[in-house]
């Protein structure tokens, strides 16, 4: 299947909440997401890699807006001794960047050569997030404009044209 | 926006490699998805969490066809030095399962309701990764039908009904 690269997405609008030491058993996920809930947070992108080897716990990091990042700390901090997670924190200064497109599955140039221009452009990626019409990065806010640009001529796309984001 | 849950989709073609301890530096992520696409392996999920705190370091991890694990695994050993990550493991006993629909990301008692579905069977979550139209979870994959069951039952869903899924 040919890939079809659309366009760039890209949101300086949120921020990033890290779960660190979630205990890798049933529920704990949920109960993460239960105390986000009941606080009327809206959440974008959640990503939880697999557990520590060495600890059995994993870190569950999610994007949402900057505006609800203390109101959704302070929910989940008071909810720590119960979840028994190990820390808590929220950066502010995120920048969000997706590569739009579809059968992006079955192409792993198109996701290495996303990752060579922002690389080349002095990019560190701090989060990966993916499916098959999208691919999604977090990245320092302040990069995340050098980081736009870098994609956009990596694959040719028009810098003037948004990508329409659906998924 | 009100969120439009269409369907579960469930995949127990998959095998999880996870490469451990990837230095937290602009190039890696680019580092290991060239090996994959020299290898000409095809990639579903990748998710990339934030690094440790205390190393430096993050793990990738990504899902692929399970005839191609082994293929993938030994030509990022054989890249390891180059690379500089601690350690790779490849997992081909996974179940991959999605909720699909729409304007889920203004909806958390959407992604509650999932993983409360899932603690109640016992369902244990390896993996997260979500976007605006999906929520993806890995799990073991003798686990799947049980977590299928579980997320039907609790979207009130058609269990014969499989979500056409593009996300
Ligand atoms: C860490 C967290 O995802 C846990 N494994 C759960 O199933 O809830
Ligand atoms: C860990 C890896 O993603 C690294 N931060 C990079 O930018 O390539």
């Amino acid at each position: 299947e040919q890939p079809i690269v659309s366009g760039v997405a890209h949101d300086r609008s949120e921020g990033k909440i890290t779960v660190y030491g979630v205990p890798d058993v049933p529920g704990k996920a949920a109960e993460v997401f239960n105390v986000i809930a009941s606080a009327n947070v809206n959440i974008d992108m959640i990503v939880q890699n697999v557990p520590r080897v060495e600890t059995g716990r994993s870190d569950i990091s999610f994007t949402l807006p900057i505006t609800e990042g203390k109101q959704a700390t302070e929910a989940l901090r008071a909810a720590q001794d119960e979840i028994g997670f190990e820390d808590i924190l929220l950066n502010p200064h995120i920048g969000k960047l997706s590569l739009v497109g579809g059968g992006m599955r079955s192409n792993p140039g198109v996701s290495a050569r996303f990752f060579d221009a922002l690389h080349q452009a002095g990019v560190n990626i701090d989060m990966i997030s993916t499916s098959e019409i999208r691919i999604s990065i977090i990245t320092r806010e302040d990069m995340l404009d050098t980081a736009v640009r870098a994609v956009h001529q990596a694959f040719n796309l028009d810098a003037d044209e948004e990508a329409t984001v659906y998924g």
